[in-house]
């Protein structure tokens, strides 16, 4: 019942699915490519030799092509993978209770959480710097260099709050973490421990 | 008191 996906793990949905089929790995990675082969039939392989990055195309497709998927510029084969996984992964999770879904949140980001702070760091790009003692440019690329997750709270409408991490490369179309505050949206999650609120903060 | 942290795995709208 989705009708935009604003952010996906791929990896980690892979690999439930991969766990799932009982750690055949190799069986699900390999259906998954052969069906999205099927629907791409008339691509030529020279498309799968530049995806030869991707686990499960393998060493077949000669390595080292140094390819590039920008965030926009995903070729379309790649995109069927990744779209054969959701489908699975949709599939499969759909019953599952390991696999909240969460509905209703107000997500935001503590003031004062590396979150928070990697909302407003890619603007600093524009801030002058030669009369400061850091580099506030590359305050970003250092943010994005020392935690691959970001932590959002998300809010219920009892109250109930829940701390959400996101993979910061699983953002799809574009979208960043500023974009999902504006959002209803549902969440698929996986329960993986506890913090408490002040162990959002930065100084944590 | 503890909050528990949940990985994101899929983010959407959903039709409704």
């Amino acid at each position: 019942d989705l009708i935009k996906v604003v952010y996906f793990d791929e990896q980690s949905a892979s690999d439930y699915l991969d766990i799932s089929a009982g750690g055949k790995a190799v069986t699900t990675a390999e259906d998954v490519r052969q069906r999205a082969n099927n629907v791409h039939a008339e691509v030529e392989a020279k498309v799968a030799a530049k995806l030869s990055w991707l686990p499960f195309i393998g060493g077949s497709a000669g390595a080292g092509t140094g390819v590039e998927a920008s965030r926009t510029g995903q070729s379309m084969l790649s995109k069927t993978l990744s779209n054969t996984i959701l489908t699975d992964y949709l599939a499969k999770s759909a019953d599952d209770h390991r696999v909240r879904q969460l509905r209703g949140l107000r997500v935001t980001a503590p003031g004062d959480s590396m979150a928070y702070m990697k909302m407003f760091t890619p603007y600093m790009i524009i801030a002058k710097t030669e009369d400061q003692g850091i580099d506030l440019a590359r305050l970003d690329e250092a943010l994005a260099g020392a935690k691959g997750y970001y932590e959002l709270l998300g809010e219920a409408d009892d109250d109930v709050k829940h701390v959400l991490r996101f993979n910061i490369a699983a953002f799809r179309n574009n979208y960043g973490l500023t974009d999902l505050g504006r959002m209803r949206l549902v969440f698929h999650a996986v329960h993986v421990g506890h913090t408490t609120e002040r162990g959002l903060g930065m100084e944590a | 008191d503890l909050l528990d942290v949940y990985d994101v795995v899929l983010a959407g709208v959903e039709y409704g």
